[in-house]
């Protein structure tokens, strides 16, 4: 598989935040991603999306951040989410 | 179904569109003909009513609707066309709670099944699940799902899947068991009555496809005068089908069903079978000289196709039709003698498929009605576990997708078929 671009890579973690998989960054210092962080940010949103998981910015995944949605977040705030499992 | 920890505390709710899109082809009646359709989705499920009222002094609806360009004074701004489509506010006290906000870029449009917009009903739906107190939803065929999944349908017979319905009654209880139909009677209308085109649009999670082909690395799911297209990276170009005439130039309005298709790897042409004679295509073009007869490829006079594909170990292409099946050698242009021959070759394998396609690691797949045999490349017996079923695996729908409760009648023989459609007229 091709390693994903640097752009793509930077979309993505971007679109990671914006949708809730990953921390928004402290406003008082900048913040490094880890790899692991990244990986498991990227296998949430695939378990979300109906994916598989291989944490991996695949084709599939970075297609699906490309599809048009909704600009509410995925995963919202512990406190402010309520989960129910069937 | 995600809650988001918030709920109306009251069962009657008003709503009005402040703003309407600046640049659609829908009217302004439209508009709010699918605001209250989409709202009395959810209503219908637990006894909630929503009417339209005008804000006035000391009184503002709880649902404010607005379509807005990029930065509109919240914190997520619209970001031109595709992307973000729109969002809304979960209830509250706040006087944004329950305010949804569509992106006026986006080329609204209703029943549109030829992607050449997005359906607004069918976001309207999903934002007042948020206005209403629901999250995103992981379940495949949830409305609340993030993703945009297409037109929703019919907005008078539309029913929530099941999962959104569970959510939304964990909310506000169960209402009165009526019918939509019934329901949308007895609720408040918007001032004028709307108009809606009607379109009938198969649904690909059914299965029982006309035709199915691997081109050029896509697969192309045909049924009747539609046809749905997976990239090889498993996603769906879109959930909404693409009408056939729109897309293959040169094929003539009255074949609208297309038997079977293949791409001929010699040339890269597309073949498109339809009762006992083949159009060929140069990408979407139609080549001159079609339509051609079967016979051409060693079938007897008025046979028709079941299945066609090209086998990748010896280049010959197979046409199925029945139990039998008839060799084509491309490299001479001539059938192969000696045919048809059994279809029990092929061990496992159902009679009659809807179709058979080499998938992109040489796989060979049949289809029929809602599930499909793999072999390995090369083999002839069909790998343990077959058959498997299609639409979890190839179409993006849900595991748990019933199969239709009789399966379509084989295609062999062949009875005269009555098709209508009927157009946006309702002629």
């Amino acid at each position: 598989a091709l390693e994903p671009s640097a752009q793509d890579v930077s979309l993505s973690v971007d679109w990671l935040t914006r949708y809730g998989y990953l921390p928004p960054p402290h406003p008082a210092q900048a913040q490094l991603q880890s790899p692991e962080q990244l990986r498991d940010a990227i296998k949430i949103m695939q378990r979300f999306a109906g994916l598989k998981e291989t944490g991996l910015m695949d084709e599939a995944t970075l297609s699906t951040m490309k599809k048009p949605r909704c600009s509410l977040p995925d995963v919202l705030g512990v406190a402010g989410l309520v989960r129910r499992r069937r | 179904y995600a809650l988001t920890g918030s709920f109306w505390k009251k069962k009657k709710l008003f709503w009005w569109v402040q703003s309407f899109p600046q640049s659609s082809a829908l009217s302004q009646d439209t508009v709010r003909s699918l605001m209250y359709y989409a709202l009395n989705a959810w209503g219908t499920e637990v006894g909630m009513t929503f009417e339209e009222a005008e804000p006035r002094a000391g009184m503002e609806p709880e649902l404010l609707i607005d379509f807005a360009r990029a930065y509109h004074k919240d914190s997520y701004p619209f970001d031109g066309p595709g992307g973000t489509l729109a969002h809304a506010f979960f209830p509250g006290d706040h006087p944004i709670s329950g305010d949804t906000h569509f992106d006026d870029e986006e080329v609204w449009t209703f029943g549109a099944s030829d992607g050449s917009g997005t359906d607004l009903f069918a976001v309207a739906v999903h934002e007042f699940g948020h206005a209403l107190g629901l999250a995103h939803s992981s379940a495949p065929d949830s409305i609340m799902r993030p993703f945009y999944q297409g037109p929703a349908g019919d907005p008078s017979k539309y029913q929530l899947p099941h999962d959104d319905r569970e959510g939304i009654q964990q909310l506000y209880g169960k209402g009165p068991n009526l019918s939509p139909g019934l329901l949308i009677h007895l609720l408040p209308h918007p001032l004028l009555p709307p108009v809606f085109p009607t379109i009938l649009i198969p649904d690909r999670c059914s299965g029982h496809f006309d035709a199915i082909a691997n081109i050029r690395g896509e697969v192309f799911f045909f049924k009747g005068p539609w046809f749905w297209r997976l990239q090889p990276s498993g996603q769906l170009v879109s959930s909404r089908p693409a009408k056939l005439h729109r897309f293959w130039e040169g094929l003539p309005e009255h074949v609208v069903t297309v038997n079977a298709a293949y791409s001929r790897p010699s040339d890269g042409r597309i073949l498109l079978f339809s009762g006992d004679q083949f159009w060929v295509f140069q990408d979407r073009k139609l080549e001159a000289g079609s339509p051609k007869l079967v016979t051409e490829l060693g079938l007897p006079p008025k046979e028709t196709v079941d299945a066609v594909f090209s086998w990748p170990q010896n280049g010959k292409t197979y046409l199925i039709r029945g139990e039998h099946y008839w060799r084509y050698d491309e490299a001479v242009q001539s059938p192969d003698p000696g045919y048809p021959k059994s279809l029990n070759l092929w061990e496992g394998a159902p009679s009659a498929p809807d179709d058979v396609t080499i998938g992109n690691k040489g796989d060979t797949f049949f289809f029929k009605g809602t599930q499909y045999w793999r072999f390995a490349p090369g083999s002839v017996v069909a790998e343990p576990g077959s058959p498997f079923h299609m639409g979890p695996d190839w179409l993006d729908c849900p595991a748990s997708a019933p199969d239709p409760p009789a399966p379509r009648p084989s295609k062999s023989p062949r009875v005269p078929e009555c098709h209508c459609e009927i157009n946006q007229a309702g002629s």
